[in-house]
């Protein structure tokens, strides 16, 4: 039997996001889309 | 990325931080055991090791390249990042890789298309030189997890990345698994002989049966065969696609009277976890009634012949076609897994045949759909499927949904039904991770490149109506029929509509002899809601911690009998205190260092100052005592 549309409750909003494009939507600048790169962390400016 | 110091140890501390969601802890601890079946990295929950991956939900997926002796080193896996093969992806990163296409000679493998790349995007498309970077004597590999896919960072419509073998357009920025080049690479870079929880693959194509032995105290003997009149008519590795090879091994039951057994046992295996899934293909062409009993000998000192214990006996086996098996084993000691056909009564025409047999230090999936004839199913308009009713471990019973009306994606979904234990059981249903795999058919459990999904049941989440989505379908789902007619509720479906695509789903082994299977794994992960990625805590650890928040990321630990804060470092930087709430760093120890010494510089001068006041003073005295016109008398020199 075919299944209501409203029935099921779809995680991806139809669109095969890849990691870079979640990224992208988010507005992150990061090194290839997904590599962080400052080497030092929890040091004061 | 080139350089020792950027590898991490063969176990690599973690944390999940509480920041996650909780599905995606699941998600993280399941691509753990991807890498522990197809690599020698393990990851072990973080216990005060310098260095470690945080990892916690900030916004968006991303990760450093390397190990970058940082103390507390994130890896974020955000909204929608809670895919296995994105956290693969990441954790590749924290491994030391770059993505595919930036290896220093892709211009030879793909084309990038700079004028559809998005105004500003187009750093993204450098590349690294052989200088920074090593290929590890590997080819390019298209299929690799850490490629884009040819439509990243596009300003419009058009690839933004053009293989220069067409076929591979469409096989660009697959996040399925770990491809094998990717495990080629990752074994080479971190020097891995073996792997953690793999323990034998076998498709019986050599003579020597992957060294299995044939029992003396059976019937007949299994043989090792290409085809049989009665069927197969081929094996299930090749499906008969190579000519002169693919065999299986063939219990010929014609050839012996009820109750006669051919007995094959494997060679013998040392397992390290205490639990084990074995995993193979059967072919029944004989009476319906014949039987595979699954054993395991377990040898001890005081047993040289080893203790033989019945795991699993398998019975109604379907006639005329492959069908997939997995048997959970406990086994703790050297052992061997024993098949034995048994013959059944009635008449036969042929006999049992197993091929393609795995045997890995894994969890087993609880249950399997097999889709047959799933050609005919993708041709026909508007198909969709339901599975089979399933019940989970705790006793839910469930049902997945296949979306076949979107072509070219492929939908999947989560449904609970109505079941025998709803009365008994917990509503909205809480936490539940249902795990669903299209399993790649490939012979090598490590060659695998699976596609896997996993939602959670939140119980806090509602419908528009203002239902509590997970709560009891026969309270909120919609009345189905079963093919035989008998009713039951299904609640809504969660799930999602790009699952896989026509084309992948058409690729590698997912479907093959006609046949598609899904696995399906429901757990509760109620326990990973809290600080609870850290090594299941026994309760007086709980009890001992649950009083101590410790700050600042540290994590309680249990010492002597006393909770204790365990606090984050790096190399210039620590938490210290109690609850980790004081943080040092080297820079603090130079400042003290140094005002400690402009200290004792300022005191030594001010002794000095007075020192001298105190002599010129006492000088300018004696002085003024010899002069004239003063008598003295009585003087005393000392």
């Amino acid at each position: 039997l075919p299944t209501p549309e409203n029935f099921v409750k779809d995680i991806d909003a139809g669109i095969d996001q890849d990691i870079f494009d979640i990224n992208e939507d988010l507005g992150l600048e990061l090194f290839q889309g997904d590599i962080r790169l400052d080497r030092v962390q929890g040091r004061n400016s | 990325l080139i350089g020792e110091e950027y590898r991490w140890p063969h176990t690599i501390p973690y944390v999940l931080e509480d920041s996650l969601e909780i599905n995606a802890k699941g998600v993280i601890l399941n691509a753990f055991e991807r890498y522990r079946l197809k690599t020698c990295i393990d990851f072990k929950p973080w216990a005060g090791e310098a260095n470690y991956i945080s990892v916690f939900k900030e916004s968006g997926c991303w990760s450093y390249v390397g190990n970058r002796h940082i103390g507390r080193q994130e890896l974020s896996i955000g909204a929608n990042c809670d895919r296995i093969a994105t956290v693969q992806h990441e954790f590749l990163h924290a491994l030391g890789f770059w993505h595919e296409q930036s290896r220093f000679d892709r211009d030879d493998y793909v084309r990038i298309v700079w004028d559809r790349i998005l105004s500003g995007r187009e750093h993204n498309f450098n590349i690294h030189d052989d200088t920074e970077s090593d290929s590890l004597n590997v080819p390019y590999d298209y299929m690799s997890v850490m490629h884009y896919s040819k439509n990243a960072f596009q300003n419009g419509t058009e690839p933004t990345i053009v293989t220069r073998v067409s076929d591979f357009e469409d096989v660009i920025g697959q996040r399925l698994d770990l491809s094998d080049t990717d495990v080629l690479k990752l074994n080479r870079l971190y020097n891995c002989t073996s792997s953690l929880s793999f323990m034998d693959s076998c498709n019986f194509e050599l003579e020597n049966v992957c060294g299995m032995i044939q029992s003396s105290r059976d019937s007949v003997d299994w043989q090792r065969v290409s085809q049989i009149p009665g069927g197969p008519e081929n094996d299930h590795s090749n499906m008969g696609q190579c000519q002169g090879s693919g065999f299986f091994m063939h219990f010929d039951s014609q050839s012996v009277n009820v109750g006669g057994t051919a007995v094959l046992e494997s060679r013998i295996f040392y397992p390290k976890r205490g639990f084990q899934c074995l995993e193979f293909y059967l072919y029944d062409s004989g009476s319906g009634t014949d039987q595979l009993n699954i054993y395991v000998r377990e040898y001890s000192v005081n047993d040289l012949d080893g203790k033989l214990t019945l795991v699993k006996e398998i019975k109604e086996i379907p006639t005329g076609s492959w069908q997939l098996y997995y048997v959970t084993l406990q086994v703790t000691s050297k052992s061997r897994v024993v098949f034995e056909g048994l013959r059944g009564a009635g008449a036969s025409s042929g006999g049992l045949s197993i091929d393609d047999i795995n045997l890995s230090e894994t969890q087993c999936p609880h249950h399997i759909w097999h889709i047959r004839n799933f050609t005919q199913i993708f041709d026909t308009p508007n198909a969709s499927l339901y599975s089979p009713p399933f019940y989970s471990p705790k006793g839910y019973a469930f049902q997945i949904y296949l979306n076949l009306q979107s072509l070219p994606n492929v939908g999947i979904y989560f449904h609970l039904i109505s079941g025998a234990n709803d009365d008994q059981l917990q509503w909205p249903c809480p936490w539940q991770q249902a795990t669903m795999t299209l399993l790649d058919q490939n012979p090598d459990i490590r060659q695998r490149m699976s596609n896997q999904r996993s939602i959670t049941t939140d119980p806090f989440m509602t419908t528009d109506n203002g239902n509590y989505f997970w709560d009891n379908p026969s309270k909120v789902g919609k009345l189905a029929f079963f093919p035989n007619g008998t009713q039951f509720s299904r609640g809504g479906g969660y799930g999602t509509s790009v699952f896989i695509t026509e084309k992948r789903i058409k690729s590698r082994d997912f479907i093959k002899g006609n046949d598609v299977y899904i696995l399906l794994t429901v757990e509760d992960i109620s326990h990973l809601n809290s600080t609870s990625s850290q090594p299941a805590p026994t309760s007086s650890v709980r009890d001992l911690c649950s009083s101590v928040t410790c700050e600042n990321g540290g994590i309680c630990t249990v010492q002597d009998d006393k909770a204790e804060c365990r606090c984050p470092s790096g190399e210039d930087w620590w938490y210290m205190g109690e609850r980790c709430e004081k943080r040092g760093s080297t820079q603090d120890t130079i400042v003290i260092a140094v005002s400690s010494t402009v200290a004792v510089f300022v005191l030594m001068l001010i002794v000095t100052l007075v020192s001298v006041y105190c002599v010129r003073r006492k000088y300018r005295k004696g002085t003024s005592s010899k002069t004239p016109n003063v008598a003295i008398e009585n003087q005393y020199a000392f």
